[in-house]
């Protein structure tokens, strides 16, 4: 008699459960009541069920951010796990939302929900797009602008990642002073 | 302990399997 086994079908499981959240810019309302929590998941394939379910970031609104934090952070400067941190940011033109919006904001998904950074994904917080006609902007959070080895290292292995130029320079900015400064007024703790 | 890596090449392979 033939034996027929079933090969029970296992996922492939995350270093961390992730929670994705999405911010809709309505005005009349708070910035918190504006941020919802979509879902978390802790493995590889239901990452791609939520990712291949959801809008692409080059179609949302302007006004919008998704933002995807280890479980139990939530995507702010406030949280405890982020107030001493600052992020690694890119600023993409406008010409570059048709080509590379997209694919800069999976490639950063990628690298956080595979664990790309080696022992420093620990200090990593979340990553954060933000949709925003004037241009946009994507992120890597990490949790302490003073773990200078760790801030660098991720630095340098997402550039990579995103596959940008040598000579194209990417900062760090501590979010104290995002949150007191804006613009100009923002200096970069580390380049890469 | 041990860190639960992927690369890229493996998280793009899962993307359409069952």
């Amino acid at each position: 008699k033939e034996h027929l086994t079933i090969q029970p079908y296992v996922k492939h499981p995350l270093q961390n459960r992730w929670t994705l959240w999405f911010f809709k810019n309505d005005k009349s309302k708070p910035w918190q009541a504006n941020l919802r929590l979509v879902t978390k998941f802790d493995t590889v394939e239901d990452f791609w069920a939520l990712y291949n379910h959801i809008q692409l970031a080059s179609r949302l609104m302007s006004g919008c951010d998704y933002s995807l934090f280890k479980d139990g952070i939530e995507p702010m400067w406030e949280d405890n796990r982020n107030k001493c941190g600052g992020r690694w940011l890119i600023t993409l033109s406008k010409q570059q939302r048709m080509l590379e919006l997209d694919q800069f904001w999976l490639e950063t998904l990628l690298c956080l929900i595979g664990e790309a950074f080696d022992d420093y994904s620990n200090e990593v917080c979340g990553g954060v797009i933000n949709v925003r006609a004037k241009g946009d902007k994507i992120a890597i959070w990490t949790r302490d602008t003073e773990n200078q080895e760790a801030v660098l290292h991720i630095g340098k292995t997402y550039k990579e990642r995103l596959g940008l130029p040598v000579k194209i320079v990417i900062g760090y900015q501590a979010h104290a002073d995002t949150a007191t400064k804006s613009g100009l007024g923002i200096k970069n703790k580390f380049v890469v | 302990g041990t860190r639960i890596i992927y690369d890229r090449k493996f998280l793009m392979e899962c993307r359409h399997s069952p």
